[in-house]
């Protein structure tokens, strides 16, 4: 009898490991289930968005060679600034004067993960540009200064080829009105700001609105069960504020 | 042994859809702009 107590002690104990083992696996599985259908609405939904932006793209890519050749001799200029030899350090500038403007270049630590091209170098700027193409797949943004037009400094800003950790600034022009951080050392003091701070606090002090819009989607599709809607949401909140601006 | 190969898909299909999302979220800010220009 005490053998057979024992036997049915045992088997029960089995069974209940058998069980908590089961609920874990089925637990796992449905986890995975989830991600592996997030995974196939993100390619899907990232194939949209591919192709919206390539009919865009070519649509204002035309737009612009019938009406501005302007960006086009812009765009021109500034490949070849990213040609020309720099050989520079952090935070460093070198300025080359021609003809025709006044050609700078400058080193701004970057996060791998930031993908805004936003470096503060003292001047307010504004975006109109961004793109990628085959053979150069780093993204590249163009900014106006924000005195526009009545200051004609623009910039493209590009991560760096030689090293991801660094953001190249191609200037073109020179400012005709004070920054708002006036001096010599511009550079050189965002390069002990970002320095001095871990990834996690330096997102936080960049939190410019669409810098945290982009955090929220990232980290609302690897937490949030709802994710597609929560995305969703995000998205289509930035295309309508962009599109109120 | 099947759990932890559970665990390892997950895993994967995880960082998978972290790089997605990153995608998305740069096209996203691409066509933006791109929009905003032609606004």
């Amino acid at each position: 009898i005490e053998k057979k107590e024992v036997s049915d002690l045992a088997s029960a104990d089995l069974a209940k490991k058998r069980l908590v083992k089961d609920e874990k696996v089925n637990k796992l599985q449905d986890e995975l289930n989830r991600a592996i259908s997030e995974n196939k609405k993100l390619t899907e939904t990232l194939a949209r968005v591919c192709e919206s932006y390539n009919a865009l793209h070519s649509y204002l890519e035309a737009l612009q060679s019938r009406k501005s050749p302007e960006h086009d001799n812009f765009q021109k200029e500034h490949d070849k600034f990213a040609s020309s030899s720099t050989g520079l350090g952090y935070g460093t500038t070198e300025i080359i004067s021609d003809d025709k403007a006044t050609v700078s270049t400058a080193y701004f630590p970057a996060d791998k993960s930031d993908t805004s091209l936003s470096v503060r170098d003292g001047y307010q700027w504004r975006k109109y540009g961004q793109k990628i193409t085959k053979d150069n797949p780093s993204p590249r943004a163009y900014f106006r200064c924000s005195f526009s037009p009545s200051c004609p400094v623009k910039k493209k800003v590009q991560r760096s080829a030689e090293d991801p950790s660094l953001f190249v600034a191609h200037y073109e022009g020179t400012h005709n009105h004070p920054g708002p951080h006036v001096g010599g050392s511009r550079t050189v003091k965002l390069d002990l700001v970002q320095g001095g701070l871990g990834p996690v606090e330096e997102k936080k002090e960049r939190g410019t609105v669409q810098e945290v819009l982009m955090q929220q989607m990232a980290s609302s599709l690897t937490n949030d069960p709802k994710f597609t809607a929560v995305l969703a949401a995000a998205i289509s909140g930035r295309l309508i504020d962009q599109s109120r601006t | 042994s099947t759990t932890s190969a559970l665990v390892d898909e997950l895993n994967r299909v995880s960082a998978e859809n972290k790089k997605l999302s990153e995608m998305l979220t740069l096209m996203c800010e691409n066509y933006n702009v791109l929009r905003k220009q032609l606004l």
